[in-house]
Order: structure tokens, then sequence, then C-alpha cells
């Protein structure tokens, strides 16, 4: 069984070669593939272990090989639609990230409840009831959902995405859910970034 | 040295051990401490293991103790006030998101460099020119910095925050950042939390 660590490391070497391939570099190191998120080579080729034989001793690997075997095993090889719900500021700016698009992750349908919001149109896409989520969902083969609501409404949204089909829920907002078996979650929570910061600048005192 | 995960684990426990002291709890396991996160309990005592001597064996820990150590070791017993570059979107969504005060990061300054914007007031911070940067960021004892600007804009203020005496930026915008030595800096990339999914759900096809 992978790590989630090892498979979030993954994604940073994705995205290293899809550089070096721009670049037109054919061949990498261990080394130099972790040298940007200061991972150690040692660490790359054990990550790299996990799904196969990658490589050459002694000439490292190929840069094209690598990184389209790297996206197959991510999944970013081919495109998922994605369902955003609550249509407001983080919602706007997840909305016009380009770096989710730019990794096959397209956000297909938004959703809001406030009426104030519901058939507005960000860049053609109309701002849809929260009620035809699941009609919605299933239309357009949505597998993944990103969750962008006040605390209060997260979980409700959450129990609709996974009873709708969606397979995958991305939360925001600052609330512990439950999802049932066959949904998986993951929680963004940005402060934990500001106290990595926090723990080392309080140790410079 | 202790690793970079086991640092982001111990913002897990504090918050656990924060909704524990909440619910009036006066003792935890390790195991309970790493549940909610799937944190196996021996990775539980081998992170603590780092910094001192924690618990009785078979009691396992005093929640309010544990908790009090840990948010002073992460640096979160104390305020540390921040400055945000970018008043768009992202940036105001950053702006008014509870989850960073609460662990005591202080949103003190928000710049832009749009016409448009600066002057203008969020819940009665006024967003200032880009221009006052330096000059804010020693009157308001400014440490951490938030780059929330587009991807080509975002080297220039990176560096505009370094100069200023910002010791850790961190980093929204879709782009390598170079930071000189005495500055730290961390990249967020929501994208990374997709492939996660894409990458588990690509296998159950
Ligand atoms: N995880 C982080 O690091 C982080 C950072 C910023 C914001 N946040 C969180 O993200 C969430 C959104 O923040 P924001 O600043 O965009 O808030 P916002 O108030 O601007 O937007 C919330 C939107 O959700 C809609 N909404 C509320 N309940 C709903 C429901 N039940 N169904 C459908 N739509 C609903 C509202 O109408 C509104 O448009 C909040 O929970 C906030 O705490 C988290
Ligand atoms: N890391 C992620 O997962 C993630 C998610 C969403 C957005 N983003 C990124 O965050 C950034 C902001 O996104 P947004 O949707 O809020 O964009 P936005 O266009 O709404 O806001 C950008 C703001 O920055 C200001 N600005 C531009 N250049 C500046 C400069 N040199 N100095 C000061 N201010 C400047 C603009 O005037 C504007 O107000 C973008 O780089 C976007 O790609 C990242």
């Amino acid at each position: 069984k992978v790590p989630l660590t090892a498979i979030r490391r993954l994604s940073i070497y994705a995205r290293m070669l899809a550089g070096l391939e721009a670049d037109g570099k054919q061949q990498v190191s261990s080394r130099d593939l972790g040298e940007t998120a200061s991972i150690p080579s040692t660490q790359v080729r054990k990550d790299l272990a996990y799904f196969g034989q990658f490589g050459k001793r002694g000439s490292g690997y190929s840069v094209k090989e690598l990184g389209f075997r790297l996206r197959k095993i991510l999944g970013i090889d081919r495109a998922w639609n994605v369902a955003l719900v609550g249509a407001g500021n983080l919602g706007r700016a997840l909305f016009s990230y380009p770096g989710f698009s730019k990794q096959g992750f397209r956000i297909v349908a938004v959703f809001d409840n406030s009426p104030g919001k519901v058939n507005k149109s960000w860049k053609g896409t109309r701002i849809q009831s929260i009620k035809e989520l699941s009609k919605t969902v299933r239309e357009k083969n949505i597998s993944i959902g990103i969750v962008a609501v006040p605390a209060s409404g997260a979980q409700e949204v959450a129990d609709e995405m996974c009873k709708a089909g969606i397979k995958a829920v991305l939360n925001f907002a600052p609330k512990r859910l439950k999802v049932p078996t066959g949904c998986m979650q993951a929680n963004v929570d940005l402060a934990i970034e500001l106290e990595n910061f926090s723990y080392y600048l309080s140790k410079l005192r």
C-alpha cells in the first residue's frame, strides 16, 4: 500500500518532469528530480520503486517516458469533471485557478443556494441551484466535488455530493466532515502552512 | 532535525487537543490522538519523542498540558502579524478566513497595485498600495507574507517582502519563487489535492 506522502511527491516529480520536457531536456537524475523540493535522491528512488522499474542505472530517467508513466499512475493523463459548491470568494478563486485545468481537472458545474448568485454566470458557466446537483452530477459525469461553503453548510453539502454519486470531496470549510464508505474526502486547512512557519520562526527567537 | 511532515502532524494533534479540551476531556491516548487523521499511534509517539517526554506509560497524555506544550512548540501560543499582497478573489477569501486568526495569525495589512482597489476597505482594513509595504512591515512588525497575485507578479512581490524584512512567504501563485537566505518560503498548489484523488479514482476503474 503506497503511503499518501509518496503519492504527493509523485505529483511534484510529475510537475518537475513536465517543466523539463518543456525545456527540451531528455534525461534527469533522481537527485535533480528531487532537487527543487529538497527531496533526497534516495527518497525519489524509493517512491518510484513502488510503481515499477524506471530508468537505467547510471543514466537516470527518460524525462518523456517517466513523465508519461507518472501522469498515468496519478490519473492525470485524462480529464476529470469537478463540481464546485459555494460561489463565494474562495469558490471564485478556485473556479478561475488555471492550475486545475492544467492538470486535467475541469470545474464543469458551480452551485450555490443564494438567490442572489443562482443563474449568474462565471465565464459562461451558469451558477446553478444546489437542488440541481444530483441531476447535473449524472449528466456531466462528475466524480469530484469541492466544498467552498461556510462550516454550517459543509456537512449537508458533502452528504448531497456523495448521495449524488460523487466519489471524492475536497473540503475547505473549517469543519471535520463524515462521508459514507465509497466516498473519499480530504480537508484543506491553509492555517497549517502558517503554523509550519511559526514553528521555525519561534525557534529563531 | 525534525522533518516537516512531523511538524505538520503536530498541527493536527494540536487541533485535536484543542477540540478535546473544549469537550472537557482530560486524558487522551496516542491512538485516539492520531485517529481522526488515520495516523498510527506509533507515529504519534515517534513525533512527540522529537520534542521531549510527554505523558505517562499506560495513562496517555494530559489533554491540557500536551495541547499547551504543542502550541508552544508550534509557536501558536502567541500572535503573528501577516501581510497579504493581492486583493483579488483569493486574497478576499484568505482575508475573511476565520481559521487564520483562530491560530493567532492576523492579517494586519493588505496590499494591491491596482488603483481600483487601493484605498478600498475590507472590514476596516484599508487596502494599501504595494509601495507602502516596506514601511508597513516595519511599523506593524510583520513577519509573514502571503502572495495572492498572478504568476507574472509573484517573484517581484516576494522580493519586496523579503527586502522589507518579512521572514516567511506563503505563495499561491503557480510559479516557483526564489527567495534570499533568511527568508523562508512555502508554495500551495491545491491541484495536488485533486491529483491524490485521481490517483485513487483511476485505480478503481
Ligand atoms: N481551508 C482554508 O484554508 C480556507 C481558506 C479560505 C476560506 N475557507 C473556507 O471556505 C469557505 C468559503 O469561504 P468564502 O470566503 O468563499 O465564503 P463566502 O461567504 O464568500 O462564500 C460562501 C458561499 O457559499 C454559499 N453557500 C452557503 N451555504 C451553502 C449551501 N448549503 N449550499 C450551497 N451554497 C451555500 C453562499 O451563498 C456563498 O456564496 C468558508 O468555510 C471558509 O471558512 C477555507
Ligand atoms: N495555489 C492554488 O491552489 C491557487 C488557487 C486559486 C488561485 N491561485 C492563484 O492565486 C493568485 C490570485 O488568484 P485570484 O483568483 O485572486 O486572482 P485575481 O486576479 O482575482 O487577484 C489578483 C490581485 O492581485 C493584484 N496584483 C497583481 N499584480 C500585483 C502586484 N505586482 N502587486 C500587488 N498586487 C498585484 C491584482 O490587482 C488583483 O487584485 C493567482 O496567481 C492564482 O493562480 C492559486
